[in-house]
């Protein structure tokens, strides 16, 4: 069972439309996935056409309460596909974590209750923030997949993500390692984004993926349709670039 | 003086890049500008070129230990225009804030202390979240500018955003005023952008500011050269229709 936290702290990069879009071609090739949305903007959750509330405990539950993953979980109209949903009351969980006991464990503890057959892949889509969520999703996993928009802001923020890297690792959990960035959001035609990634390559080396998440407008109206986009437009060059990056992360363990 | 936060809890939506060029635009016009970099991450003090620990001190000073706001202000290089830079103890401010009295008003009362005189606009750039530091910042504001990226989730959050905004009139601000909502990232020639500002529009009518902000690589290069558009490209797209922005603004006191 691998463990993948979906992380950026900048906003807007393709998390959770990563989050979404490989999950779902990781179903189709036949994995037992299961998609946690833990933004209390909950766009995770909406994209694949959830109504918060549908299940019998909440991921706040499960954090600050003691809560089961199961009792969290639901199944989507996709085969082998389910989703831990980000409820409203996820938005307390932050400051409320910040006073209680081991308050950066609560999801690993969670996932630690999990039969190790229940799934093959596990995606965590964080916040654009390195808060308490974010932090109890690199506590919980076991890869991190970094999404990158290949712009100017993204270079800074990568060093500071390494920092936080290097201290959930020091203080939390050594097993954490990087599963690969990925550049989202690719415009093949700009000098901007090319110097980025070439930079990105340069500071990182290998961990940075092949496959490039080009800029698709199918990818944008897919959650319009409540759904990913294998299952709203299977031709776009946004289907295909997901079923490139599955094929590559399953042919990947981890790189470091 | 006229107090604005540039405010969306959804990330990468342009309110760093909104806050960096309309400020100039305004700069330009001969008004005297304060730009606040209220986020963390300090987009918008790396937009402009400037270092952290280069004022005798920071937004958290200001927050937390009664610092005045001319104590962390910095001049540009831009004539009129000025900046109090985001440094890294801003991370700690959000945690820290929570448990102090009067949390919410911490930037509004710095504020307040500042001469009516010393500057035209203040332009507070908010993270993307509404956290406590979005909450001064809408505590602070005579009004709110909401940049809005015409695609799926802008809708929803939205919606979010407009029960904090009445919670804030309600509790801590009501003077609070939405000057706009301004669409960025606009690319005239999806549907999907249509079709969400044909329904913000039916939804919150005339607050729609009639300048778009139109994708304009320049905007994301203008970063990298540590300055604002009319430095760098001053004939391009970005530059006009920041320049139209400023325009309509200044013809616009507050709308509801
Ligand atoms: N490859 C792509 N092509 C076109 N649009 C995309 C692509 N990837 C994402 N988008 C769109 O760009 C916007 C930002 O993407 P997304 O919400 O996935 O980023 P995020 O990192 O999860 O943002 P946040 O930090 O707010 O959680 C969304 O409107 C999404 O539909
Ligand atoms: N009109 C535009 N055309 C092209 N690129 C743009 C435009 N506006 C913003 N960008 C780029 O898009 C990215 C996101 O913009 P920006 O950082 O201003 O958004 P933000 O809302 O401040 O993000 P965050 O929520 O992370 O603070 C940046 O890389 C920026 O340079
Ligand atoms: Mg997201
Ligand atoms: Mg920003």
């Amino acid at each position: 069972m691998r463990i993948v936290a979906v992380l950026n702290q900048k906003g807007g990069v393709g998390k959770t439309t990563t989050a979404v879009n490989l999950g779902a071609a990781l179903a189709l090739r036949g994995r037992r996935v299961l998609l946690i949305d833990a933004d209390p903007q909950g766009n995770l959750t909406d994209h694949l056409g959830l109504e918060p509330g549908g299940t019998e405990a909440s991921l706040y539950d499960v954090l600050l309460e003691d809560a089961s993953i199961e009792a969290a979980t639901v199944a989507t109209e996709t085969e082998r596909l389910f989703v831990v949903p980000s409820e409203p009351d996820l938005a307390a969980a932050e400051s409320e974590l910040a006073n209680e006991l081991g308050r950066e464990g609560r999801l690993s503890r969670a996932l630690g209750h999990l039969d190790a057959e229940s799934y093959d892949w596990i995606l965590i889509d964080c916040p654009p923030s390195l808060g308490l969520l974010s932090i109890n999703a690199m506590a919980a996993a076991s890869e991190l997949l970094i999404t990158l928009q290949s712009e100017y802001f993204a270079l800074k923020g990568l060093a500071a993500l390494d920092d936080v890297i290097a201290m959930v690792q020091k203080h939390l959990n050594p097993e954490l390692r990087l599963l690969g960035i990925l550049p989202t959001l690719v415009n093949p035609v700009t000098i901007l984004s090319k110097e980025v990634i070439e930079e990105v390559k340069n500071h990182y080396g290998e961990v940075v993926f092949g496959t490039r998440i080009r800029q698709n407008v199918s990818l944008a109206e897919a959650p319009s349709r409540g759904t990913h986009i294998f299952a709203y437009k299977p031709g776009s060059p946004g289907a295909s670039d997901y079923l490139r990056l599955a094929d590559e992360i399953e042919g990947r363990r981890d790189t470091r």
